[in-house]
């Protein structure tokens, strides 16, 4: 469960200050499946990197899983991001350095080697690249970097999943496999955040939200 | 006037090749407007690649302005890159220690200072921007950064504007506004040619080609 209260985030300061997100309140609860939408800018990027705790806001509280996020120390920040969250980001973040299966495989370095494989095999088949798992991002088209991208924020099968514009570089049919991944998982339990400027990716959601220069408004 | 002639590209080798192009053939005349589209991983990205004398194919030939690319050294190719045609690439490529308005100022080096910064804020401006000019580019959003490299593809008014996905980060509006640029430079005699898998931004294109595991096919 997410609780955002008078969430403000401003970059830079007099003239220059740039109100990036303005007093955003939001609750999800566990399972909800959600679409922020909203014009180029508007602070949805933003609102993503303060949920994954990635990012922290300039006044007002956060609380995730009960506790106050704010009073966490940067260990027990990375705990709970690395554990509970899986993240898209929209420009992919891959290492270019390594393999897709290798990065796909980065959350779960606590885990033995064996079963990391294992797992990131699986995820990356769920996204249809079964036959890319030893390219390394510059060798495989942008599309397939951003499934990877996906592939790696499914492995550990997070309680929370923040996507930001997953489909933004697929075709229609990458599009509804990915989409029905994150149905699925959803289906199972996951919470799924999910921003994107595609009306149709997000009737996929059960919950829509609209962000506008830095404020959010829940659908009616 | 651009013409492909049974174009191959293979990477790799023995097992692990991959054909992303397979003998493409296609004609381009001066003044049109072409959209391609396929699925992702089909070679699209490739394809615009070759075209805009970045990469070389494995086998086929290239004739762009009646003259024989593989024939140009690479100081006749980097002339006409630089002076012929724009490049809005599928993940920006900007250079993040500079500005916006310096990003966009790059292709125009060759021009004095004034003139420079002039059509660089006028190349901003047209996609909505004027109000982040002396950002960096991880002060932008992702489809203000996309927006950044379409400014940059513009301001030296090419005979060719070679764009990949050039709306896979924006929203309706900002789809609409970029969309209306490039058909206004078409109308004005550039040839535009641009990759994506959405059928509404192709729907503005006079010619769809569609790609698909590496072959181009017309639209009838
Ligand atoms: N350097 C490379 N080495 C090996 N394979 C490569 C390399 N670069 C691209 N490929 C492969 O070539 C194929 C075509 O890639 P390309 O980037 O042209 O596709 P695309 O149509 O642009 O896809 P998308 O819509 O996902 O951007 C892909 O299957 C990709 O994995
Ligand atoms: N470090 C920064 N310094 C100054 N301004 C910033 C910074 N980071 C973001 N911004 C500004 O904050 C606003 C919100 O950015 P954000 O990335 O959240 O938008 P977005 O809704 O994700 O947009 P898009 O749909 O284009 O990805 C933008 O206007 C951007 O210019
Ligand atoms: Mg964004
Ligand atoms: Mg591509």
């Amino acid at each position: 469960i997410i609780s955002l209260e008078a969430i403000t985030k401003v970059y830079g300061r007099g003239e220059a200050a740039v109100r990036a997100l303005d007093s955003v309140s939001v609750r999800v609860h566990a399972g909800d499946f959600v679409a922020v939408m909203g014009p180029s800018g508007s602070g949805k990027s933003t609102l993503m990197h303060i949920l994954g705790c990635l990012d922290v806001p300039t006044t007002g509280s956060y609380r995730f899983g009960g506790e106050d996020v704010s009073r966490m120390s940067e260990r027990e920040l990375a705990h709970v991001r690395n554990r509970s969250i899986g993240f898209v980001f929209q420009q992919f973040h891959l290492l270019s350095s390594m393999t897709a299966c290798r990065n796909v495989e980065l959350p779960l370095l606590y885990r033995a080697a064996r079963d990391r494989r294992a797992a990131a095999l699986r995820a990356l088949d769920r996204v249809g690249l079964s036959d890319r798992v030893n390219h390394r991002p510059n060798q495989l088209s942008g599309g397939q970097q951003q499934r990877v991208a996906i592939a790696r924020a499914l492995v550990t099968e997070p309680a929370l999943i923040l996507a930001d514009e997953p489909t933004g570089n697929l075709d229609s049919t990458s599009s509804r496999e990915v989409l029905g991944v994150l149905r699925s998982l959803n289906d199972a339990g996951h919470t799924v955040i999910l921003i994107t400027h595609d009306a149709t990716v997000a009737a996929v959601a059960r919950r829509v939200l609209t962000m506008s220069d830095g404020t959010l408004r829940e659908a009616a």
